[in-house]
């Protein structure tokens, strides 16, 4: 099956979204 | 909407009381499988560098204890950095957080599979942070791992990391253990 992959990108923009 | 995460990790935080067994010092912190939730716990939980010495936080897939002893360790080996006292204040988060990440956002391509977690230790003589990986057999997997692994850590060529199988790392203490890899 497909993998579920975050780029650091991805994940650093996440840290500070509501 | 949350976004999930491949796998579901646990954090695991240890605190050294000389007077009880290592297993009694760790502690589950908790579970998350979603982007979200990491940051979370991450926002919320110490920076490693304001731990007292002889604290780990160890990150592993759920169902992996973080020790040499559970099964899906028992093979396997760590890639090893380790860093001086000055890197703490420079180096050590943002070397953790990169390592967390990694991880959870499922970095080594077709190798994800060989990675168990991860480990940092504080130590007043030098910090180490590890990323655990299941079997010293699966050589492709491991150098993958370990070169993705500098890459993402910014580590310039002429520094180099070592790969050390645990059952090595068990019965040798400290110079003694040899590396079975390097990149």
């Amino acid at each position: 099956g497909t993998r579920i992959i975050y780029d650091r990108k991805f994940l650093m923009e996440c840290r500070n979204s509501p | 909407m949350k976004h999930p995460l491949q796998n579901r990790w646990t954090l695991w935080f240890y605190k050294n009381d000389k007077t009880k067994p290592w297993q009694a010092n760790l502690r589950l912190v908790t579970k998350f499988d979603t982007v979200e939730d990491f940051w979370a716990l991450y926002n919320h939980i110490q920076l490693a560098s304001r731990l007292m010495s002889g604290c780990d936080y160890s990150l592993f897939k759920d169902g992996i204890e973080p020790m040499w002893e559970d099964n899906r360790n028992k093979c396997g080996g760590r890639w090893l950095i380790t860093l001086s006292k000055q890197q703490r204040m420079l180096e050590l988060d943002q070397f953790w957080l990169e390592t967390l990440l990694c991880l959870i956002g499922e970095a080594f391509d077709d190798y994800n599979n060989d990675v168990c977690g991860a480990v940092i230790n504080v130590r007043a003589k030098g910090d180490k942070i590890a990323i655990w990986t299941r079997d010293t057999e699966n050589q492709k997997a491991v150098l993958h791992i370990g070169k993705t692994y500098k890459e993402r850590l910014g580590l310039p060529m002429r520094i180099v990391i070592g790969y050390q199988a645990h059952a090595d790392t068990a019965t040798k203490s400290g110079f003694g253990v040899k590396n079975k890899f390097v990149v």
